[in-house]
């Protein structure tokens, strides 16, 4: 159970500032995520703030996910973007 | 830095506060609010007007909870502010939850966390820089708060230079050092004698050193600092004298270059076994350097030598493309065989040799013209030395005219 607890917080957060779809935040969606694209996230949080990229949710990353910050998204318009030709 | 994609299309804005905090004096708020958008007028020519009532640019508020925006706070910690980009009105909302001070350790800094959120209502995305401004991570209360060549960047590439001065008359638009009055006391009379340099960089905490034989002098806007020359080798231990070049990176390292080897310092802290050879750490880059700099245009790392350049790209492999060195003279009106050259904290990418000094203007991508003309004298504009001449000075600069194509010579990005 805590161990959920941690990833799903730390899903949350990854959805609020932008590295994962925002309907991960929502409730109601039940919402399934493969492994990689978890990974992806978490390694794209850890490049961004400077931490070794394991795409793992280490020690070193859950506390930088607890710091204070601004709730402006690191990525802006997660899902709006259009691959370059 | 990153662009969110939006910006003013005016330079006076207007701001109101709707909604003071609940425990900080309105007076104190005001005060600070307005020095958080200083951070970004004292760069550009941007101009912020506080108003009481009516329509303005920028709302801000301090809120708690849900706040009718659809993005709640989430009580003291996480989250302590947001705010909108200029497409979407700029608005710059605060977690009144949060324990904001002014001016101490404890709690929340206002005005730090405002400079930020202001960075958004801008047009400023999130850094990836850690030391920037724009970085989302709060970082604690800094007393001597100074913003990082990332945000200046950032917030330049958005509404360019500052070219005014807040009040009065203009300065020499946009120039180095603002000095207008050198003070005798600032002066070192053996420098002033003889005002070649090695080498001019900045520092990580945005200090700018001159390197000349084995000694250094740190600059301060009336000269130079009182207590220099220092030592190098005593300053930054293991490095030597006569340094051939020198410039910071966005990642606060801060590297020395001489004959074939180069140096890499944190701070005046060796930063692991040095010195190593330049052909194995920035490889395609020739030994026997005159001069290297990080240039504003594009954040690339350029490299002088005789009448050649070359561009160090440590995000591109090879890092050095196939079509340099290219000549020099595609940087209009720089010399050959300079010195040492800068970008200076203000932006501006600066040149110097033999006493003189050029000023690079990345928009026209020439000299600037200013009134007294480029080149001027070293000695007076950065270092003090009051007998040395204001105007114009004597340099061996090449005014090579020649139109640009649609293929810049220097990097790649459009003129």
């Amino acid at each position: 159970a805590p161990a959920f607890g941690e990833t799903n917080k730390a899903m949350m957060y990854l959805a609020q500032y932008g590295y994962l779809s925002p309907s991960v935040r929502n409730p109601s969606s039940g919402h399934i995520m493969d492994e990689s694209s978890w990974k992806k996230a978490i390694a794209e949080f850890q490049s961004f703030a400077g931490l070794n990229t394991t795409g793992e949710l280490d020690e070193e990353t859950k506390n930088l996910m607890s710091l204070p910050r601004c709730g402006v998204k690191d990525k802006v318009g997660f899902g709006e973007s259009r691959s370059k030709r | 830095y990153a662009l969110q994609g939006s910006r003013w299309r005016v330079k006076n804005l207007t701001y109101k506060i709707s909604k003071y905090p609940s425990r900080l004096n309105r007076d104190e708020v005001d005060t600070e609010l307005a020095k958080a958008f200083s951070v970004w007028s004292d760069y550009t020519d941007l101009t912020f007007t506080q108003k009481r009532s009516g329509q303005v640019h920028i709302e801000i508020r301090f809120e708690k909870g849900e706040h009718g925006d659809g993005d709640p706070f989430d009580g003291p910690g996480g989250t302590l502010a947001h705010a909108y980009f200029p497409v979407y009105g700029g608005d710059a909302h605060f977690d009144d939850a949060e324990m904001w001070s002014i001016n101490s350790l404890r709690g929340t800094n206002l005005f730090q966390v405002a400079a930020h959120e202001f960075g958004h209502s801008l047009g400023l995305s999130h850094s990836d820089v850690r030391t920037a401004l724009m970085a989302p991570f709060y970082r604690g209360y800094n007393k001597a708060f100074q913003l990082d060549q990332d945000d200046i960047q950032g917030i330049q590439a958005l509404y360019g230079h500052k070219t005014q001065l807040d009040v009065g008359g203009s300065f020499p638009s946009p120039s180095a050092p603002r000095i207008t009055t050198p003070q005798p006391s600032a002066e070192d009379p053996a420098l002033c004698a003889d005002p070649n340099i090695d080498t001019i960089f900045n520092s990580a905490d945005g200090a700018t050193f001159v390197f000349k034989g084995e000694h250094y002098w740190r600059l301060t806007e009336n000269g130079v600092a009182a207590g220099y020359p220092r030592l190098i080798s005593r300053s930054w231990p293991g490095l030597t004298g006569n340094i051939d070049a020198a410039f910071t990176y966005k990642n606060g390292k801060t590297y020395f270059f001489k004959g074939s080897k180069y140096w890499r310092y944190n701070g005046q802290k060796m930063d692991g076994q040095y010195p190593k050879e330049i052909s194995e750490g920035f490889t395609g880059i020739p030994d026997n350097l005159d001069a290297a700099l990080v240039w504003s245009g594009n954040g690339k790392i350029y490299f002088y030598k005789g009448s050649k350049f070359w561009r160090f790209d440590p995000a591109q492999r090879p890092p050095v493309k196939s079509t340099y060195p290219k000549p020099l003279s595609n940087w209009e009106g720089i010399p050959d065989n300079i010195d040492a050259a800068l970008q200076y904290t203000n932006g501006y990418t600066y040149f110097f040799k033999g006493g003189s000094y050029w000023r690079f203007n990345d928009r026209t991508f020439s000299v600037d013209t200013d009134n007294p003309a480029f080149p001027r004298s070293t000695g007076y504009w950065w270092l003090g030395c009051s007998s040395a001449p204001k105007g114009t000075v004597g340099g061996n600069a090449k005014y090579i005219h020649h139109d640009h194509d649609d293929d810049d010579e220097v990097g790649d990005i459009t003129f």
